[in-house]
């Protein structure tokens, strides 16, 4: 489903060059469900925004479901984005002047949808969350792991084939992240592939395969047998 | 150092009132190493932003080394959240468009030091968090984690007695929490009275009081006896 080859990131900032990701390749089958860990700076963010269509490699290829997505145009990456790709970011990134409801509504207005079932189908997703009766809260009247959550709920709202979250548990206390893992497991259960980055081993647990980034390249894949 | 009585917050939205913290009462003695754990949403960044003179609670009362917060200006509560307090926020809250030394420096606006003096001092305290050659960088030209070291660093530049960090090793992974956890460590050793925000227990167990808190107020509170 994913394929990477030789896949490389530089940031260029005045004179000074950093090589955020230095030639990663690997293959994510359809229905894996993933741990990405490594330390702080050592390029996962990176790998996740590529994997995720919101920013392009520098050198390398990157396959999704056979297409080359370097030869798609603005119009077509934003389509896939949002048609195949639920992505939780590392920062939330919720609109600080919406609702919880309304950010969670948000991947939907592309889609030709009434304006019901855009509400009631964001509603479902908040719930799943733990967080109905939030739904008209703005982003800074919510708590850090309020917030979070409303960040998955969006990543869930389109049905998406695979989600991508970048520390969804990061600001989570143990018992909302045992629900939150649930939520992923339940999904990965019904065929969703799930790749997460965590820098917690008792989240990785709940994954199948632990991939271990370092300087810009992976270090470790290790698939794990669970009976 | 720190004494809370019946410290309440509700917050008004429309018709609907969310009772954040419901009657907090707890004494802080001056060199102190607290951890303050609990769900999401219990109340804790509310009782840290209270605390760190942020914001005004609904009722109840707070004294800071015996003087009555609630009875102070505007120009007071600054100058003592600049002199005494140094808080690390749950969502980092940088400047986007200052480079991370600039954003270390911003405490020390408020004295009267030389620009050299300023500029090393934030140096300095990069150093202690790992990212002296990183100065130069926007914090969305930083990771996830290097951000969070920024805002501890800036905690740290005006030397203040209290420091208090919501959720400071939430995109940390372990090593870096480790070094983070240490500097805390250190900076407590030498007086300095540290309240932490964490829902990790590894990183609980660096502290010797561990404060639950559930629905807005305090569960639990233990004193632990280290040897
Ligand atoms: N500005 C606000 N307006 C309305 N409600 C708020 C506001 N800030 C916080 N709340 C609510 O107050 C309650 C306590 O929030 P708080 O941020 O203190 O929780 P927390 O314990 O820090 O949670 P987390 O672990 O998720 O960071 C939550 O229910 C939250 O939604
Ligand atoms: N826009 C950018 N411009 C310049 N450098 C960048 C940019 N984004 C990231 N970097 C740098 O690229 C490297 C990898 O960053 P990345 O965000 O992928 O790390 P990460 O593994 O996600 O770290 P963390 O665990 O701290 O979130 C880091 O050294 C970071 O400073
Ligand atoms: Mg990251
Ligand atoms: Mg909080």
């Amino acid at each position: 489903l994913i394929t990477v080859r030789h896949l490389s990131k530089t940031y260029h900032m005045g004179d000074v060059e950093v090589h955020a990701l230095r030639g990663v390749s690997l293959e994510i089958a359809r229905g894996e469900f993933a741990a990405i860990m490594g330390a702080s700076g050592s390029g996962k963010s990176t790998f996740m925004n590529i994997v995720g269509c919101l920013d392009v490699p520098s050198k390398g290829e990157y396959l999704l479901d056979g297409v080359d997505i370097g030869k798609l145009d603005r119009d077509q990456l934003a389509g896939i984005r949002n048609e195949k790709i639920g992505f939780v970011f590392q920062g939330f990134n919720l609109l600080s002047r919406t609702s919880a409801l309304e950010n969670v509504e948000l991947p939907m207005f592309y889609k030709n949808v009434s304006n019901a079932y855009r509400r009631d189908h964001a509603m479902e997703a908040l719930k799943i969350v733990g967080l109905e009766d939030r739904w008209h809260h703005l982003p800074n009247q919510l708590s850090g792991g309020q917030q979070q959550r409303v960040a998955i709920a969006r990543a869930l709202v389109n049905d998406p084939s695979i989600i991508l979250a970048d520390e969804p548990t990061g600001n989570l206390d143990s018992r909302t992240s045992v629900e939150v893992m649930d939520i992923f497991q339940q999904l990965n259960e019904k065929g969703i592939t799930v790749v997460l980055v965590t820098h917690e081993p008792d989240i990785a647990e709940y994954t199948k395969r632990n991939i271990i980034f370092k300087d810009g390249k992976i270090r470790k894949d290790t698939h794990v047998e669970r009976s």
